[in-house]
């Protein structure tokens, strides 16, 4: 069955789209069929994979709009085996439009639907924030994946979003589970990246994956040539980590 | 008369928190009377100064709602001539209940007026989005001072943070004015750092402050002794930058 991925949290700047992008390209790259959706406003995943803003077309705003179906949305990328769709500022307008709409919370699993027979992977890229756009992926996910920068507010942040999950998990979406935790921007030589490495160590247990993603400079360079760093340079520390990360999510599933 | 400042930009993690906490801390420093207000529902600016979630009663949530005051929000914090309206879980739930409130743009303004006459500067930390907690605090402010990291992702972002504004000041804020971008994260050994300095300073021209932040792990510290960098460790780069960073501030007033 095809497995649904939110990578969420509400902290900004954490890793969240570098970690959508890359894992995804991963997996592709082990030929799974991969569906990348940018639910963020921003649209950085969207450029991740090198679409520029003027072709973005039809995209994320359609599918919770319940105007256009999965197939029609999703484009091919430069990566084989990867299909994305775009996040275009439309999306900046979903939120205030979602709040009084019907059925606000389960837009985005119905738009996904189709997807389930189509892909093996689909991973929802979320925005900064715990609002109407997250909750969607939230409950069009099947895991969530957390990214969690080795920092101190990143670190605070962490219970209001597992008490989110916890909601969504109890009002709209039974099968929530998290995939688990994965440290991102570590950096070995700072005793604060340790200090806080350990902590979540200690809360989350073995949630947390063993491959940690390392600050590595060529991982923030990738988005400006339009490409995953797995694509931009393969050798690089942040791109192997991508790859090991990808295993270890291959390895686990959630107690389904 | 008081000046009152926002500090905005959507993308996340760019040190929109850090540089309201030790910008404040600086202009704090030299006497002037500041307030920050948390108007984000991460709530990390509190934490900057030490205010334990615990302790977090009135605040931000209470101005939105018109529940309170600000003489009655705000409180005093381990710095000398600074004070703090705190963020609590409770604004986590503003952003859905302002989008359908009445005059819903202008009341963190209205819940701010009295501060004109308390304070000489008000410092405003919003969220990592362009809803309804930034619109109210661009919508409250006279100036908006906008944290740019030196990373890729954050230059895509700009024009819609631009048009944001632009908005809000031909809608609400007439009086809006960009008092200034600063580079944030600086890393004078990495070229990305430097070819997106020179695009900044390219588009913005001398809206970009002189003094930019470099990257100092004594800076992501500080926050988990609850303290802004400049009671932490004054001499390292990072403080001595906010300290030029407020030098600029206060002679540098957007023409009035
Ligand atoms: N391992 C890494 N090493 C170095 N830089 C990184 C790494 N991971 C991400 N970055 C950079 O850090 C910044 C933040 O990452 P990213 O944009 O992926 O986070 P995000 O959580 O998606 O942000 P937002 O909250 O705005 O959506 C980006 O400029 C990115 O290129
Ligand atoms: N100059 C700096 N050097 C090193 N680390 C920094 C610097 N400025 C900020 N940081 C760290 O980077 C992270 C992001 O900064 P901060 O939280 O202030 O950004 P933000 O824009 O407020 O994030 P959000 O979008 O989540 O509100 C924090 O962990 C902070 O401690
Ligand atoms: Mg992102
Ligand atoms: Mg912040």
């Amino acid at each position: 069955g095809c497995r649904v991925i939110a990578i969420a949290n509400q902290k900004g700047g954490v890793g969240k789209t570098t970690t959508a992008v890359n894992l995804a390209t991963a997996l592709a790259a082990v030929n799974k069929k991969v569906l990348v959706v940018d639910a963020d406003p921003q649209g950085n995943a969207s450029t991740g994979f090198g679409v520029p803003r003027s072709k973005r077309g039809m995209g994320t705003y359609e599918l919770l709009a319940g105007e256009a179906r999965v197939s029609e949305v999703a484009e091919a990328t430069i990566i084989p085996n990867l299909s994305l769709v775009t996040s275009s500022t439309a999306l900046a307008g979903a939120e205030i439009e979602l709040v009084t709409a019907d059925h606000r919370e389960i837009r985005l699993r119905n738009g996904l639907n189709e997807s389930r027979e189509l892909y093996d992977y689909v991973i929802i890229d979320s925005p900064p924030s715990l609002n109407m756009l997250t909750i969607n992926s939230l409950v069009a996910a099947d895991e969530v994946l957390v990214p969690l920068q080795c920092e101190f507010y990143a670190l605070e942040g962490v219970s209001q979003l597992l008490r989110t999950i916890e909601k969504v998990k109890e009002l709209f979406n039974p099968n929530l589970e998290i995939l688990g935790v994965v440290l991102t921007m570590y950096d070995k030589r700072n005793s604060l990246s340790d200090s806080v490495a350990d902590d979540v160590r200690g809360f989350f247990g073995d949630k947390v994956f063993e491959t940690s993603i390392p600050r590595n400079v060529r991982v923030s360079e990738a988005p400006s040539h339009g490409k995953p760093v797995l694509v931009y340079d393969l050798r690089c520390p942040g791109a192997q980590a991508y790859l090991h990360l990808a295993k270890e999510v291959l390895m686990r599933r959630p107690e389904a």
